[in-house]
């Protein structure tokens, strides 16, 4: 299974972790 | 035929440079027509059709569906007792799951979709204070910046944004209303904590009314640590945004609607000015993008998914569609994987604006589960009845008439996907 999350954000948004990490729920993906 | 294919020499000769040049011409042509091709129907909306090398079709000519549904049903089966500690432990040897984690002693677990659904103990899954936290455990497969409505599966594949959310057609049926049981949206809306626009609270605090005592089915497990409420400011947030507070205080308002118009006055959303009565496709506002991520959840991970952000959901869209494996090893192959496999599309707004997220099944989780929508049914009836692209509504606008949907906390639990 899969989640795709598709959103608006500002220009600034940067993503906190990077691809073939692993996650866990409430883990922070990204921020301002 | 024996005694041609025994008796025939076999004579070598070099192709003419020209035709070998004609040849690979021929096929990088088709190579790009192939992958620039995109056929559209009579609204112009792409039309989504199988596409991969020759071991995608002969997947796509199984029945996923049915297998889907024996595998849930195999899985639903009750073990004895005696063995359902040994079989868990074998499973989560298997796959990786945390023993350590889990809520409750593995004898109470009476089948492997019931394992596979657990719960997690209190505290397992703290939440990060960002404005975007993981929905689910597992492994980022891909994320980054939509660009001309198309999100990139893997290096050089892309699907339309479009087609994943949806595009309203002509003469399509309007969406049903999710009926919310007052007595549990009051207990779900009591417990979650609201910091849209950057401001922060309880709602019981924020509403200051006491907590019904009656049982909802969206109660969160995993919730955002208690924090403080934050000064009581109508005019001002962390992000320096200016916040509606002309919304009227009407103490005549039946209690429902009054702390409506509060919560939307406290949280800055101008229900009035931006409810979207139907969504047709994301418009990114001046100064912003719109980002996508996607998560994959191996068969271990724990699979109940949460709130990434705190945000509004407005509606949902169904989309039943074809039960393919979302293993990154098959994302690398089929095309529009993400567009074709049945999926949920839940649609809202955050502060920034627009929000969504889609869990999407796979052949071995066919059932994807909303707790607070309860009318849906994923993984039932015939695929053949749905043509790839259509799908069904349903608003949320009865969860909170003001809000026009339910709203969430970063955290709160909102469902899973189960197995089958």
């Amino acid at each position: 299974s899969t989640i795709v999350l598709v959103f608006e954000a500002p220009h600034d948004f940067t993503f906190a972790v990077g691809a073939g990490e692993k996650v866990k729920v409430g883990q922070a993906l990204g921020d301002l | 035929l024996a005694d041609a294919w025994q008796n025939t020499p076999t004579t070598w000769y070099p192709l003419p440079i020209a035709a070998g040049a004609l040849l690979l011409i021929f096929i990088q042509y088709r190579r790009k027509s192939a992958t620039k091709e995109v056929v559209v129907d009579e609204h112009g909306n792409e039309v989504i059709r199988l596409k991969g090398p020759w071991h995608v079709h002969v997947i796509g000519a199984l029945p996923l569906r049915n297998m889907s549904r024996l595998w849930g049903y195999l899985n639903s089966l009750e073990l004895p007792v005696w063995a359902r500690p040994v079989g868990f432990r074998v499973y989560a040897t298997i796959f990786g799951c945390n023993l350590d984690e889990v809520e409750r002693d593995l004898t109470e677990y009476r089948s492997l979709g019931d394992f596979f659904y657990r719960r997690l103990k209190d505290g397992a899954r703290p939440i990060a204070d960002a404005v975007l936290v993981s929905p689910a455990d597992g492994r980022v497969l891909h994320f980054g910046v939509i660009k001309d409505g198309r999100i990139e599966q893997v290096k050089g594949s892309t699907y339309s944004l479009d087609a994943l959310l949806g595009v309203a057609r002509p003469g399509s049926p309007a969406p049903a209303s999710v009926v919310f049981p007052k007595d549990e949206l009051h207990e779900v809306n009591h417990k979650h904590f609201a910091d849209i626009n950057g401001i922060e609270y309880s709602l019981h605090e924020l509403l200051g009314t006491p907590t019904p005592s009656t049982s909802g089915t969206s109660t969160p497990t995993t919730e955002a640590p208690p924090r403080p409420p934050a000064p009581h400011n109508h005019s001002s947030t962390k992000h320096g945004e200016r916040v509606d507070a002309s919304v009227p205080r009407d103490q005549s308002l039946p209690d429902a609607v009054a702390q409506d118009v509060s919560l939307a006055s406290e949280v800055g959303i101008r229900p009035t000015a931006e409810r979207r009565d139907s969504f047709t496709s994301v418009r990114t506002k001046p100064g912003n993008d719109t980002f996508f991520m996607v998560i994959y959840l191996a068969p271990g991970d724990y699979h109940r998914f949460h709130s990434p952000a705190s945000w509004v959901v407005e509606r949902r869209r169904h989309f039943v569609g074809d039960l393919f494996s979302v293993s990154p090893w098959m994302a690398k192959r089929l095309e529009n994987l993400f567009v074709l496999n049945e999926r949920v599309a839940l649609l809202g707004r955050w502060r920034h604006g627009f929000f969504s997220m889609v869990p999407v099944g796979a052949t071995n989780v066919g059932s994807i589960k909303i707790n607070f929508d309860t009318d849906l049914r994923t993984n039932v009836g015939r695929r053949r009845d749905h043509p790839v692209g259509t799908f069904t509504e349903a608003v949320y606008a009865g969860a909170s008439p003001l809000l026009n949907g339910q709203p969430l906390a970063r955290g709160d639990e909102m469902g899973g996907f189960c197995l089958g």
